[in-house]
């Protein structure tokens, strides 16, 4: 199982819709300080069912959502689809290629699609639990997290031992 | 299920000691649940100490060390359950040149199970990628992708 | 005191806004004590824009953006009262080579004030020193000063 | 006024005395991942007046002390003196070479010396207050100081400030 396809579109940085297709097993992502990387990231947690706003390095959901620049408007949605391709089967759905996209306006609605069919954000989380690539992840690596490990807090090393185990 | 859980901690100590000699070229680690409390709410204690060195407690560890150290906590969880892709933020930014040669030397191994997305400002990263995404800000605010190169380019 | 202290922030404001906007070649920078509150306890709010860029926290700016905007609070302060010394562990890591160069041209222009020492494992910023001191641990957990670089070795 | 020398011994990884000898305005400090760039940091820290051992990535203070390794024992004690250019007499004092020293014991006693004169802390605490070299100093930045000015705990920069004000 891999990650085909990512396509973001009003999330933080990325007023124009942008797609990566990651055809290789070692990608990189460069580029200046402030240019987006980070918010790639972002996206995909957001895109696999994050719900706390302060792990995508804000105070409320709503600020994923492209909020102008000095000679651009704000955009009153965001939206990020992942497509993973599933021949293996370790996602317990029948499609060999599974999309999930999820969607947030201005106005607080929400709206999340698997295979472009409607579904509630918990049927995403339950479709992940267990692969590995569910919220609480150990699958993301950053200068933070790396802190918090070696921190004394023994919590952060408990929840990700209790993710694999 | 207790029972089951015991003997996964004990795999994943494994794991780490051995992560952890690949990426310090030897050295001591140890990864336990902390003892005396249920194992179903026992904290995860580490310590590890780089070759030849006496460490008494993490923070003592340098900048590069913990990177490092933290790296092999989160890839001896992989080699338990894969997790399909990895994601990597800038982790080789407090690495020197010989260990950033000793975490790609990793990253390709592990490559062959999980896919890898590294974000990166290092050159030696940038050219073990098998495709490499140019991303900037030409109006400010702005991302957009400005190039991809495919490794054979 | 109340009066001579309002006057020094608002010319820590005033350099605040000029170095960031050299190391950002441009934008917007301010900095301000939190109203309402009585000036001798209240907080400094800091807020900033990179050019063209809207920002609504702090928290928003990226790693290298972080970076680069305590750099500019603290020469800020540096501006009004020199210290002797300044010391940079390592706070090149997370730059990129263009904000590399616009943060050593910085220090160069504060070097003829104050002395630096700065810890780096960056190529760039190594060769802009005037002394490079090299420090390795040839036995395990010791260690030694190996090399002693002028400029114009 | 700047740094003239500083001399370390027994402070941290460092088994055998080394002197730096900081005669530029820029001097670099490179080596290898856990040489010992930090710890010098934590030297200039420490012999400037130093008390919370957290900021020194301690616990307590004895940690400070060389505590061996695998194949040396543990030393007794740690001491580093630091020199300073004092011609344009920054620091009120009539020297115009100021060398602050700083002695700990295992037993938990500490010695302070001033040009060779033994002092109290105190009396290097007043030594330096208003001169931006003293504890609390903002002429040190690190990428834990960077996270923390950044951050929304505001003391932090407040702090800072009235040091400079
Ligand atoms: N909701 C939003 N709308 C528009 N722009 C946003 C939004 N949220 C964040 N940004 C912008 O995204 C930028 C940060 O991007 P990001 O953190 O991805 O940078 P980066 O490429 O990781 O940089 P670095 O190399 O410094 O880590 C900020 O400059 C910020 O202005
Ligand atoms: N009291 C002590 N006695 C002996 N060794 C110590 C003591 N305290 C710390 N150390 C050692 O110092 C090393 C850390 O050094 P330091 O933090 O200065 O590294 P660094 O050169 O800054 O590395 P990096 O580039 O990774 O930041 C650790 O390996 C630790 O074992
Ligand atoms: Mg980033
Ligand atoms: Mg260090």
């Amino acid at each position: 199982m891999y990650l085909s396809r990512l396509q973001i579109f009003g999330f933080k940085s990325f007023l124009h819709k942008i797609t990566f297709k990651f055809d290789g097993q070692i990608c990189a992502l460069v580029g200046p300080n402030g240019c987006g990387k980070t918010n790639i990231v972002d996206a995909i947690r957001w895109v696999l069912g994050e719900q706390r706003p302060t792990l995508l390095r804000g105070e409320r959901m709503e600020e994923v959502i492209f909020h102008g620049t000095k000679s651009r408007k704000p955009l009153g949605m965001a939206e990020v689809a992942i497509t993973i391709d599933n021949s293996a089967h370790l996602l317990p759905i029948e499609f060999t290629e599974v999309t999930i996209t999820r969607r947030l306006f201005r106005s607080g609605e929400s709206e999340y699609l698997l295979n472009r069919v409607p579904c509630r954000l918990k049927d995403i989380h339950h479709l992940l639990c267990d692969t590995g690539m569910g919220v609480g992840t150990y699958s993301i690596l950053s200068q933070e997290l790396i802190d918090t490990l070696l921190s004394s807090k023994e919590e952060e090393r408990r929840l990700l031992l209790e993710e694999a185990a | 299920a207790r029972e089951k859980f015991l003997q996964t901690i004990e795999r994943i100590d494994i794991n780490f000691q051995e992560v952890f000699r690949e990426l310090f070229s030897g050295g001591e680690a140890h990864l336990r649940l902390k003892p005396g409390v249920d194992p179903l709410e026992a904290g995860v204690e580490i310590s590890v100490s780089p070759e030849g060195k006496r460490l008494f407690n993490l923070g003592q560890l340098s900048g590069g060390e913990k990177t490092l150290t933290a790296i092999a906590f989160l890839f001896s969880l992989y080699l338990i359950k894969p997790s399909p892709f990895c994601i990597l933020d800038e982790v080789d930014a407090p690495l020197d040149d010989e260990n950033v040669e000793r975490f790609l030397r990793l990253v390709k191994k592990f490559s062959q199970n999980s896919q890898f997305i590294i974000i990166t400002h290092n050159k030696r990263t940038m050219a073990e990628a098998d495709i490499l995404y140019g991303i900037t800000m030409e109006e400010p605010g702005v991302s957009k992708l400005v190039s991809v190169k495919v490794k054979g380019d």
